[in-house]
């Protein structure tokens, strides 16, 4: 019989992790919604998943991601128009709100395409921090490159700084379109920088307590 | 002494024969989406909880990992009253899975749950 477990079977406070998690986030589940995973954050986490886990998702030995849970959040973006002649900005704001309390975070980093491949040329990019509106803005330096030609930046710091910091992240992504004389390429909006956190979960493996979902302290 | 334990209780013996049934570890393999949750749940396509099934033999052995209590359990079953089931068959060991899931505001989490796979059997 391949009828899915019916939800409304489960108990009122689930007992365990993964039945929570059903409870709160699973297709059916109220507000439950499929988002819009898809294209480059989907695929870093395809190759990320591939490198921690087997075939049958048995972790790998080597534990490679030093941690049990990472969760990546899609930027949402404000402005106008980006792209002024060969100029692309686009600012980005990272909410955090929601995170369960027993999600502790260890490290936080944002992933983006340094340069992408044009027609006639190439889209180069970078990343500013974006502390307050007058404040200078601080350009943010790759800590990492990936096989994949992702570039990491660290951005622990600039979450962790006081509780009242952990409600959102504003970066301003920047490229500039460096090319061959003459050529004329259709401007591409380059994919928007994700936001990867890595939590250590203290409860994917006991009973959480008897409460619903916790926020976190803002 | 064990040895001679196991020639006094009544059909041990014929048990000897019977380890086709015995308690073990079986595979059962499922995808997400026969559970219902391949619209959550992206990766790994493939999930073998396995379970565990099988007749606890009369005298436990040591590979079963009987805690004391299922020992006599088996004895009381046997020698005193058979109202009293055998221990049943159940996993004792187990490992995590990693997923990777999709979340309701777009965003894509990992995680590893643990005690997700059967590794083992014991009779408790």
């Amino acid at each position: 019989n391949q009828s899915p477990l019916p939800l409304g079977s489960l108990p009122a406070v689930p007992t365990l992790p993964l039945l929570q998690a059903l409870q709160t986030r699973a297709p059916g589940s109220p507000g439950w919604k499929m988002g819009p995973a898809s294209g480059q954050p989907l695929r870093y986490m395809l190759n990320l998943y591939r490198r921690a886990a087997d075939r049958e998702g048995r972790p790998r030995r080597s534990r490679s991601l030093g941690t049990n849970t990472i969760r990546l959040v899609q930027a949402s973006s404000h402005g106008g128009q980006p792209w002024a002649g060969r100029w692309y900005l686009q600012a980005l704001t990272y909410h955090l709100e929601g995170q369960p309390e027993a999600e502790q975070l260890l490290r936080a980093t944002v992933v983006y395409l340094p340069s992408l491949s044009l027609a006639h040329g190439r889209l180069l990019c970078a990343l500013e921090l974006v502390v307050a509106s007058e404040a200078p803005r601080l350009l943010l330096s790759p800590t990492a490159h990936t096989r994949h030609g992702w570039a990491e930046v660290d951005v622990t710091p600039y979450l962790v700084l006081g509780n009242s910091s952990m409600g959102s992240l504003a970066l301003r992504h920047v490229c500039v379109r460096a090319g061959r004389e003459g050529g004329h390429d259709v401007p591409v909006a380059p994919g928007h920088p994700f936001l990867l956190l890595y939590l250590n979960d203290t409860q994917a493996g006991m009973a959480p307590p008897a409460a619903e979902p916790h926020r976190l302290r803002r | 002494d064990t040895g001679t334990l196991a020639h006094d209780l009544p059909n041990y013996l014929r048990e000897q024969g019977g380890e086709k049934s015995d308690c073990s570890l079986r595979p059962f393999p499922v995808s997400f989406a026969q559970l219902g949750w391949d619209h959550w749940i992206i990766a790994p396509h493939r999930y073998n909880p396995r379970y565990c099934k099988g007749t606890c033999p009369h005298l436990l052995r040591y590979d079963y990992h009987a805690p004391n209590h299922a020992v006599v359990q088996s004895f009381v079953h046997q020698l005193v009253d058979a109202n009293v089931p055998r221990p049943s068959c159940v996993p004792y060991r187990y490992s995590p899975i990693s997923v990777l899931m999709i979340e309701r505001n777009g965003g894509i989490l990992y995680k590893e749950y643990e005690n997700m796979i059967a590794e083992s059997c014991t009779c408790r």
